[in-house]
């Protein structure tokens, strides 16, 4: 069994959510924030039979969309963390970063 | 090491966290929502020693309760997804759900 | 690659972030809740290549500060858990928990 974690944003997760039901895919859903641009995202966890990472992947990738932002994003170097860079700076945001873990026993009780 | 992630509900929530501290184990408790039912739901993470695995999950189980739920649940079929089928239907929400992944690495700094 | 899970405070949760983006790391952050002490704490997830390991556990135990909290922790012996033991105590709780987990395939869909 295969522990999937994907991080997606905000605007597929409602979407993300269907589709994964649709194909026949369980999964628990954490609101979760961007260490960078610090704004909200999604991150899902989908435990899966080692043969189906390939198919929920897939799924994922079908949803979720790049999209660019523009943004002020934090500057580390700035003596206090409170303050933005002036210049804004335009990201693509993947559509989802996706980590499969080995799951070494699973159960329902 | 292990790693335990277990998907709970809500109301098992308060008593499975003074279970766990009186059997003597460390955990750290996420909302969640469920894919499916889209309602709220707990996932804790329990690191624990490799010998202490079958301990935590008997723990969990012992109060974490299966329960019947009448619901509507998402029909990935209609063509908008914010549309919930007119049929209610009774789904048996599981105790808890428990995934245990290796720890190569633990560190308390 | 490897998938770092480190609970710390949430006092250092903003420093954290600053301090993981300009040592070049990506991470993205859930609000969680201690099992013990029951308040607000700040996890993080932080995909890194198996050489960086070393690196973010450094970042992170510079930033994350061990502290004192005077508590009534949950007394699990009481009948009710929602009694608290009239005798405070204290607890040091720790800068950081580290887990560090593998992880078989990454993907940026
Ligand atoms: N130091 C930096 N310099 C310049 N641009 C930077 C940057 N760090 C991030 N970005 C850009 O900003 C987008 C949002 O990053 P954020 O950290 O808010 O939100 C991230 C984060 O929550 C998560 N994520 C990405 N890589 C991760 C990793 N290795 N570990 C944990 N979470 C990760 O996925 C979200 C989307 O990431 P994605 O790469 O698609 O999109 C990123 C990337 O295009
Ligand atoms: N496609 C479907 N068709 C018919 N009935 C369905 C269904 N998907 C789920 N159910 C039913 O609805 C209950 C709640 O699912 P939900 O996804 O909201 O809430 C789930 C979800 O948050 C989590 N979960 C279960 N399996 C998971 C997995 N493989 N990966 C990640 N999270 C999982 O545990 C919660 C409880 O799951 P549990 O299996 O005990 O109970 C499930 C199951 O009885
Ligand atoms: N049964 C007990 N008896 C006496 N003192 C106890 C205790 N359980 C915890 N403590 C103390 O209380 C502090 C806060 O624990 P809490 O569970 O709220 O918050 C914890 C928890 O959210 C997480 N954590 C620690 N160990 C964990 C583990 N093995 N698995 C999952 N999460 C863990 O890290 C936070 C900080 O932990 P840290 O060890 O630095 O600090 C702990 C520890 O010093």
């Amino acid at each position: 069994m295969k522990m999937v974690i994907a991080v997606i944003q905000d605007q597929d997760a409602h979407e993300a959510a269907g589709a994964l039901v649709a194909a026949g895919f369980r999964s628990t859903r954490l609101s979760s924030t961007g260490g960078f641009l610090r704004s909200g995202n999604t991150t899902l966890l989908i435990g899966v039979e080692d043969e189906e990472v390939d198919k929920v992947c897939e799924v994922i990738r079908e949803v979720c969309q790049a999209r660019k932002q523009v943004v002020n994003p934090i500057t580390p170097m700035a003596s206090t963390l409170d303050t933005y860079s002036s210049f804004p700076v335009e990201v693509v945001v993947g559509g989802a970063i996706i980590f499969v873990l080995d799951v070494t026993r699973f159960e329902r009780a």
